[in-house]
């Protein structure tokens, strides 16, 4: 379970970074 | 699970939505009785790397032309915000009680409210993708309303370049979305209407040559070139059109978090 839950929260940080870039390089 | 409409949002979201329902069934089954681990450090990584896309939303809020990304953007940010602070509360909770249920159910609240509210902001941007691909066919299709006042050579040939770039933007961008798109009917009936419209822009200009030169030199035969002209535009306004209505169809489909 503590595997799983720092896995989820990592898995969480990578995709609000994709996210972040995603708006970033979103061209206006 | 959820299904995602694009291979972006899909590849950004996929693994947190498959984390978060092998939790939820855990949790659900009551196996996490267990201690919890200190969540302090990873959780604060989160906080830290949402407090940083928040700033960006609102900016990117700040500076956008598009009303409707404006208007959608806020909400989702808000609840990514929100999100994160539940997660910040259940850890801190965790440190006084390491078996805390109400903890452990922030913490599920707080990774679901996440997984919404990034998805929410993808979806606000990609339907903002979409309404630039859709201006692009606008403007196509304002130029191909205009074919009736081309009489001269002279005005055939300013036509055609500034009708050219325009088009192929349109086609390239329409190409790129095909790609995009998880929705394989949808993605079909693109590159169909895409198809079309290459094959009938070799013959829409060739019709323009022909009614014109008609037209210049007083030819025979005018009617029948000014029929074929309608004819192409109105096949490849079709073509258009259907473009707008699948590209709008796309931008809705499939939100079937809950």
């Amino acid at each position: 379970l503590r595997v799983g839950w720092e896995q989820l929260l990592t898995s969480v940080k990578r995709a609000i970074n994709e996210v972040e870039n995603q708006i970033l390089t979103r061209d206006s | 699970m959820p299904t995602f409409h694009t291979k972006t949002i899909e590849t950004i979201l996929e693994p947190v939505a498959q984390q978060v329902s092998k939790l939820v069934i855990l949790h659900e089954e009551g196996e996490d009785g267990n201690a919890m681990p200190d969540l302090t450090r990873p959780v604060n990584v989160v906080k830290k790397a949402v407090d940083n896309l928040v700033k960006v939303g609102y900016e990117t809020v700040s500076c956008s032309e598009d009303n409707l990304l404006k208007h959608d953007m806020p909400p989702a940010l808000s609840r990514v915000e929100e999100a994160s602070m539940l997660l910040v509360n259940a850890a801190s909770m965790l440190l006084d009680d390491s078996r805390s249920a109400p903890a452990r159910k922030k913490l599920i609240d707080g990774s679901r409210g996440i997984l919404h509210g990034t998805s929410a902001l993808l979806l606000a941007f990609d339907e903002s993708e979409v309404r630039k691909i859709i201006r692009k066919c606008k403007t196509v299709l304002e130029y191909l309303e205009i074919t009736e006042v081309i009489s001269t050579l002279e005005d055939l040939v300013k036509y055609i370049e500034t009708l050219s770039p325009n088009l192929t933007s349109m086609i390239k961008s329409v190409e790129s979305r095909e790609r995009e798109l998880m929705h394989q009917a949808h993605r079909e009936m693109l590159l169909r209407s895409v198809d079309d419209i290459r094959n009938y822009t070799n013959l829409f200009v060739n019709t323009l040559k022909i009614f014109v030169t008609a037209k210049v030199e007083g030819q025979f035969g005018i009617e029948n070139a000014q029929h074929n002209r309608d004819y192409v535009v109105k096949k490849m306004t079709s073509e258009i059109n259907e473009i707008i209505r699948v590209l709008r169809l796309t931008s809705h489909d499939d939100d079937d978090w809950d």
